[in-house]
């Protein structure tokens, strides 16, 4: 009703307004709330769907690297989908009368509007390093896993230098301070772009993890899912094997914390586009994403632990 | 705004592992100021990197020389910027 394009990009004051839209339109399911501030004070939204009470919850985070616009516009184009099929599709009823699901859009929102107000190219967090004329640091070579292992530089200027300390970036103190704090977060599921990967724990060692085998099932089944739609293939495995050692990620965080179902995906570029991806691409991707996204909430709903 | 007129986006294929280790080498020169958007990995696995405009020329004669065979991906990087913008303008102003 607010005439929003999910077929396009938008810049983040455009998202915020969009978050509102949902909470106005869906009042009874849907609900923004702040978690923190970025480096550059501005706000850190989360949209919570929940039908009341305080649940076990699925946790959605995107675009913590801020050049990979397609993962913002696919987490705000699976917010209106799920709000819009509560009530409607069977398995999003059940899974949120069981379930919350917490998604935020915007994981590194002053590196998103540099990316679209400087440079396009942007990955990083915008803080500032004593001694250091280089900005930023990886928010994802920044979480207490493996950090300053390989995989991850400790040159500030590099664009995965993992930054001064475990948590440094208030980005990622913010959510993990929120994952604390709620307690019951059961499954933590980050969108990346562009390889067309699912990938789960860990990244900071080649080891497998204890729930290797129910997680590589998992993601199997929801890779299918993705590819169903329009045949996208996706690589299925542990971050170390499929993408190289990366050490201070998200979901090696979670899911040493506790959170069995830690999942990362890297969205579709099937044309070459790498990070460019064209707007018209932008639907059929979030559509694709959200068969897989749905298997393993599904899974998330039917296996609690 | 930052401008990347001109940069090219290489897709890179490494026969062997003496041709990630040439790639390596040129992963950690950093004057060539070298984006990769695809990371190294192993022999035989598609790189994608983003090359300056200026530092095309010397990159792409290191590729040849070590016979590292290549393909250019993004032909300049600022074309599909524009039409990124258009894109967004014109989607702006169909919802208004």
């Amino acid at each position: 009703s607010s005439g929003f394009d999910f077929g396009t990009y938008h810049t983040l004051e455009e998202i915020f307004q969009e978050m509102d839209n949902l909470a106005e339109q869906y009042p009874d399911l849907v609900s923004k709330l702040q978690i923190g501030y970025s480096f550059e004070k501005r706000p850190i939204n989360v949209l919570k769907f929940s039908t009341g009470g305080n649940k076990p919850a699925i946790w959605l985070d995107a675009g913590i690297h801020a050049r990979e616009w397609v993962s913002h516009a696919t987490a705000l184009w699976t917010a209106n989908q799920i709000a819009s099929d509560y009530g409607k599709d069977p398995s999003i009823t059940a899974l949120l009368d069981t379930m919350d699901i917490f998604l935020l859009p915007v994981t590194n929102p002053d590196g998103y509007v540099f990316s679209h107000t400087e440079n396009r190219m942007w990955r990083k967090t915008r803080s500032t390093i004593s001694g250091s004329l280089c900005v930023g640091v990886d928010p994802n070579r920044n979480w207490d896993a493996g950090f300053g292992g390989p995989g991850s530089s400790d040159n500030p200027c590099s664009d995965s230098y993992h930054g001064p300390s475990a948590n440094s970036e208030v980005e990622v103190k913010s959510i993990v301070d929120f994952v604390k704090s709620h307690g019951e977060i059961k499954a933590f599921i980050t969108l990346h772009s562009y390889s067309q990967l699912l990938m789960y724990p860990y990244g900071y060692k080649c080891t497998v993890s204890k729930d290797f085998n129910e997680l590589n099932e998992v993601a199997q089944i929801a890779a299918e899912a993705v590819t169903s739609l329009y045949g996208t293939t996706y690589e299925v495995g542990p971050i170390c094997s499929i993408i190289y050692q990366a050490s201070g990620g998200s979901i090696d965080w979670t899911y040493d914390y506790g959170i069995k179902y830690s999942f990362a995906f890297e969205l579709r570029d099937t044309g070459h586009y790498g990070f460019l991806l064209p707007v018209n691409q932008i639907l059929p991707t979030a559509e694709e994403t959200w068969q897989g996204l749905k298997k393993i909430m599904e899974h998330v709903r039917d296996n609690p632990y | 705004q930052k401008t990347f007129i001109g940069d090219q986006v290489l897709e890179i294929t490494p026969r062997n592992e003496e041709q990630v280790k040439n790639l390596r080498q040129l992963e950690t020169e950093a004057h060539l100021q070298l984006d990769f958007w695809r990371p190294l990995r192993t022999a035989g696995e598609k790189v994608h990197v983003r090359i300056p405009f200026s530092r095309l020329q010397a990159v792409k004669i290191f590729l040849e020389s070590h016979d590292i065979p290549y393909s250019i991906m993004i032909e300049d990087v600022q074309v599909l910027l524009d039409k990124e913008n258009e894109e967004m303008l014109f989607h702006r102003r169909k919802e208004r």
